[in-house]
């Protein structure tokens, strides 16, 4: 199984360098193997330099959004070493600003067409991914309600206007 | 494969009998803090045979069924059924269309079906295996996981690169 | 100093249970100690149960915009307790929808009269509260830069408007 | 009390001297992710006296000094001043208007100075003590703090009241 690790972990640290280059527009991540005192095996740190910034590659320093798209880039290095016909995102968009979220939105685009996605958002720029849109309502309270929605509907708090 | 329809009865806020259809592509789910978004995810890992009551924001299994509002009391049971189409067979049954079903009633009783014919929490387990959708997969990303990646300790990093694996 | 904690739970606690109904608009939150194995102290927990809802009170069941606003009711009960004429908040509305970060300024700008505040933000809602606004920028990569900002500047992405 | 001004210079991505003037009422900083906003957080609370280089996000106190970047090189130290208006004598000291200055080489030489006289790091603790804006205050709430006091334990939570009282 050792050997089976390091082919994984090989494997999913190339896919790991190229997200953070895509992601960053630039820079370079890497994953690194670290021994860790009191335990038998190594540990994988993660190595992250957005472009033009020199910070050693320490993610403790970086910025809420930079570590939210450091921590996308592993996610979906993972996701694409193990693939699947489906993926389920609840909010990982929270962190980032426009910028970034559209970058996450392209890279997402890719898979799109092999990958059957489900996302939670209330960000406007992640809902024009969309082929299908539902809203939830809680117009009973304590019970939750599904809806139909059109992207016309959707207003600044998300689903106000509508009730098709 | 690919995500049909997912149905919730008594699952969480959803008190009423709910079905969401799947089209291929991207679906996009919308709504304001505390509708019940997060409880969809929680209805699909659940159905596919989630073990952890604290994984699905609980402090026991029993905390899933609907407990009643001001406007209608508790309900007796809590079902999903998860509707995937199986024509690419990646699951491991001759079947082009695969019902699973997971009920749990307020007295405790439980029950899985596979087609409408019971089963085990492990014929589910063993069924998705492999397709990135059972609990070892990396293809449900829940609120908050993108924070706890990102403080890990390298050693519970490995972790999750050996579940992969 | 056990009296000293007993009278200022008490008051946090009452603090607590206004500043819950208020951001909820309604519902009931409280705070309570608990014994805990292994402690010598009792610990404090959150009971939380919004408008309408019956989830018993437990917050791990709530939503992150619920767990959010109630976290925030009880920095503020914390902060009414011994209050400073600064309060400096990074971010704290990532995760509420309009509706909740309406309520969060209304609830702010009740203090903003006898307190000076520092709000980084991407949220428009919340930049509303303005009196000033200050612009960080990276034009130069790595290395930040401050610029005055008009309410009228911002666009979608925070900042790409204006370099005033 | 109130905030009149913080001048950062050598500070994380502040390289070029910067100032940043408070008015009353309500200062908004906004901006796109990793362009330095947190980064003002991070100098108000080191000039007044943090200790904790975590908290700080970095692994050593050395890390607050600006690194460099493709355009320019390190540092050699990093300064911080922060201004405060006191004619509300709320702070410790007979004078209207307070200058709080912190200093640290990249040698790891380090300074502390009040209205420009030498001080010691203790000296500003004892100054702003119960102004909330200590390292015991509940004035300043960083990011991602909120999530923590949700996920926090009850006896955690009990040292934060313990704190507070
Ligand atoms: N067993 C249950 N019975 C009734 N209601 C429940 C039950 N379990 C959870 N809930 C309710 O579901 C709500 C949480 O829903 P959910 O987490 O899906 O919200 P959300 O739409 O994801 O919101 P956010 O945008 O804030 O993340 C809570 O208000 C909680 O009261
Ligand atoms: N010593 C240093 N020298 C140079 N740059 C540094 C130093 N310390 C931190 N930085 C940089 O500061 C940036 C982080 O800034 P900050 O946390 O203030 O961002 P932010 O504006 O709050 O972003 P977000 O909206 O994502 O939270 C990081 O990109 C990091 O590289
Ligand atoms: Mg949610
Ligand atoms: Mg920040």
């Amino acid at each position: 199984t050792s050997r089976l690790f390091h082919e994984a972990f090989a494997q999913i640290r190339t896919n790991f360098q190229e997200n953070f280059r895509r992601l960053f527009n630039g820079g370079k991540g890497d994953l690194i193997m670290v021994e860790e005192e009191g335990q038998p095996e190594p540990g994988i740190d993660i190595f992250a330099q957005p472009p033009g910034k020199n910070i050693g590659g320490s993610i403790t320093l970086m910025s809420g959004g930079e570590k939210a798209m450091t921590a996308i880039g592993l996610m979906l290095a993972l996701f694409q070493f193990k693939p699947s016909p489906i993926c389920v995102l609840d909010e990982i968009d929270a962190p980032l600003d426009d910028v970034n979220c559209q970058r996450l939105c392209d890279a997402l685009k890719e898979y799109a067409r092999t990958t059957q996605f489900l996302i939670i958002t209330h960000n406007k720029i992640t809902m024009a991914l969309a082929d299908t849109i539902y809203g939830v309502t809680m117009q009973e309270p304590g019970i939750s309600k599904l809806v139909s929605v059109k992207f016309q509907d959707i207003d600044s708090s998300g689903l106000l206007e509508t009730a098709s | 494969m690919f995500l049909k329809r997912l149905e919730l009865h008594g699952f969480k806020s959803f008190a009423h009998k709910t079905a969401i259809d799947f089209m291929p592509g991207v679906t996009i789910v919308v709504g304001p803090n505390g509708c019940g978004k997060s409880n969809v995810l929680d209805a699909m890992r659940w159905v596919l045979g989630e073990t952890s009551a604290k994984s699905l924001r609980g402090a026991k299994m029993g905390d899933v069924v609907f407990r009643g509002s001001a406007s209608m009391k508790a309900a007796n049971f809590a079902q999903v059924n998860l509707i995937v189409n199986n024509e690419a067979a990646n699951l491991k049954i001759d079947q082009t269309e695969v019902m699973v079903t997971r009920r749990l009633f307020s007295d405790g009783d439980a029950e899985y079906q596979i087609n409408k014919q019971k089963a085990r929490m492990r014929d589910v387990h063993e069924l998705f295996l492999d397709t990135g959708l059972g609990a070892d997969g990396y293809s449900v990303i829940e609120q908050g996981q993108i924070g706890q990646m990102v403080a890990a300790k390298p050693s519970e990093r490995r972790d999750l690169f050996e579940e992969a694996a």
